[in-house]
């Protein structure tokens, strides 16, 4: 399973609507300081379903919709689409292409949709559980945290190990 | 399922002092329940010894060093239970240049079943990738992907010395 | 002296708008006092804006902006109080190449009076060096340095270019 | 005034008595990971009074002392000596020279000098106190720890600001 394409349309800095092609393989992702590279991983998790803010560095859920610059004005929604390659029948659902959907608009209204249909974060959640992906899990490492794997917490790495498990 | 989760707990221990000892040339590392009845809940202890140094705590590790004990869990975590992909930013910050080869290389071996996307500014790192993502800021504030193909699929790779 | 305090706070917010516009090129930044009636118990808040960008609060920033502006604070923080030295330990990890050279200018600017001893990995940042201090193991386990001296006193680096 | 020797013996990984000579202007500490660099800073603020084994990435105190390596044995005693030039007059002692010794012995028994002479710790806190030097202020910021400073806790920067004023 992989990822084929990431779209994002209001998304933070994302202004404009943006497509990356995704490879197997490894792909790095540059450029200088806040120009947006950090907003590409967040947009990742969101779509997967995150809801807590301080995860995505903001303290409400509207942070995450482009709020405008010197010569834009704020936009209304953020929407990001993740097209995934199910070939291999990882995710229990009887599509070789899946497709997850999030929006959000500035009245705090969330749309999800799985293969254009719309659907219940919960049913995107679901169909990620016990993948090792999702929002929630080891796969998706943020910027500045690497050491919070080191933590003697077990909420810190909770969901690590219960996740692997 | 305490079980279970006993036996993965076990295969991390297993591959985390593995994947240590790659990345740091030697030395010895464990991870600790520390109360084994209770393991949902417990705590974790994580004791690591250098090649040539002493054991000690982590906490009086440099910061390189922690770094790359992380990066050595997580990728311990990820052998025993694989995850089709991982979203890396900016892990490599700490990491000196010989560091930063050992890390590369351990990426590479994981790269044929995981597809990982790296946020670095790290030269090195970027030389793994087969695409490069470059964001920019040409409008002030409003971010834009250009994206350049770095490499054939890595089995022509492989060939294409033969070829001359 | 709580209007001791006040004076001094004020002026590390000017001296912070100063510096920040310096480092980003542009912009705004402020530091406030949430409970100006009681200053030495209230909360800090510090906005930002970034030239180009909307006013926001410093958690959207990204890891390079926050060292940035973290390091603006810190330098408003010694020209309102200048201490005769300042130990920095790899301030510049998460800043880009065009930010560690405004960075390493800011450093310039304040070395006539400040004592300054960096610890990094970035190549551009030692160059601001008179002496470099080489940290080794070759002992495992046992630090040693050697100290190599870079330039000669900033006075006759002055002179030099006359002198061709 | 400045700094201008730091002499280290039996602390943390420098087992070997070591040291700088200290120049004004700017100097540069490099080298690879783990070699010791952040264990001269750790140094510099004990040697000023710094009693936060957080601080110096210790549990105990005695953990600033060389605990061993695979060819040596752990030494008994953690030596710092800083030597200052106060030709500016600005510690408030009659010298041009002022030189600090801090040591702590694995009975946790600890010596302070002043100038070879012995004094208490408080001795030497008190001498810095106001002159924005000392282990506890904004001249000596910590590996991973810029972001502090931009804390909305007031105990996170308490001491700058406190120290500025
Ligand atoms: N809702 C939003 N609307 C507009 N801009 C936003 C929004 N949220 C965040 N930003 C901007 O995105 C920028 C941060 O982007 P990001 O964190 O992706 O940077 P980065 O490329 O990772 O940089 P670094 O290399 O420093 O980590 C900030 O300048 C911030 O102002
Ligand atoms: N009491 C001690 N006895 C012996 N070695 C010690 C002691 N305390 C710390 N060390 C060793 O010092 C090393 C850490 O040194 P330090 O933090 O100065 O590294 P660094 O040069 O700053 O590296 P980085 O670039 O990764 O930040 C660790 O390997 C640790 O084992
Ligand atoms: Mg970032
Ligand atoms: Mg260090």
């Amino acid at each position: 399973m992989y990822f084929k394409q990431l779209e994002l349309f209001g998304f933070k800095s994302f202004a404009q609507k943006t497509s990356l092609e995704l490879e197997k393989g490894i792909s790095a992702v540059v450029g200088p300081n806040g120009c947006g590279k950090s907003n590409i991983a967040d947009a990742i998790r969101w779509v997967l379903g995150e809801q807590k803010m301080r995860v995505l560095r903001g303290q409400n859920m509207e942070d995450v919709i482009f709020n405008g610059s010197d010569d834009r004005h704020p936009l209304g929604m953020a929407e990001v689409t993740l097209a995934l390659d199910n070939s291999s029948g990882r995710l229990p659902l009887d599509y070789s292409e899946i497709s997850i959907t999030r929006r959000l608009f500035r009245s705090g209204e969330s749309e999800y949709y799985l293969n254009k249909l719309p659907c219940r974060r919960k049913d995107i959640v679901e169909l990620f559980m016990g993948t090792g992906i999702g929002a929630d899990c080891y796969s998706l490492i943020e910027q500045g945290r690497i050491d919070l794997l080191l933590s003697p917490k077990p909420e810190e790495r909770r969901y690590i190990f219960e996740d692997a498990a | 399922t305490q079980s279970m989760f006993m036996e993965a707990f076990e295969q991390i221990r297993s591959h985390f002092f593995e994947i240590f000892r790659h990345l740091f040339g030697g030395g010895r590392a464990n991870v600790l329940l520390l109360d084994p009845s209770n393991p949902l809940e417990s705590e974790i202890e994580i004791s690591v010894h250098p090649p040539g140094k002493k054991q000690q705590s982590i906490s009086l590790l440099s910061g390189g060093e922690r770094a790359l004990t992380a990066i050595a869990l997580l990728f311990a975590i990820f052998k025993t239970k694989p995850s089709p992909f991982c979203v890396l930013d900016e892990v490599d910050a700490a990491l000196d240049d010989s560091n930063i080869l050992r890390f590369t290389r351990l990426v590479q071996m994981f790269s044929d079943n995981v597809q990982f996307i790296i946020i670095t500014h790290n030269k090195r790192t970027m030389e793994l990738a087969n695409v490069l993502y470059g964001v920019t800021m040409e409008e002030r504030g409003v971010s834009q992907i250009v994206s350049v193909k770095l490499k054939k699929s890595p089995a022509f790779e492989f060939l294409e010395p033969s070829v001359t």
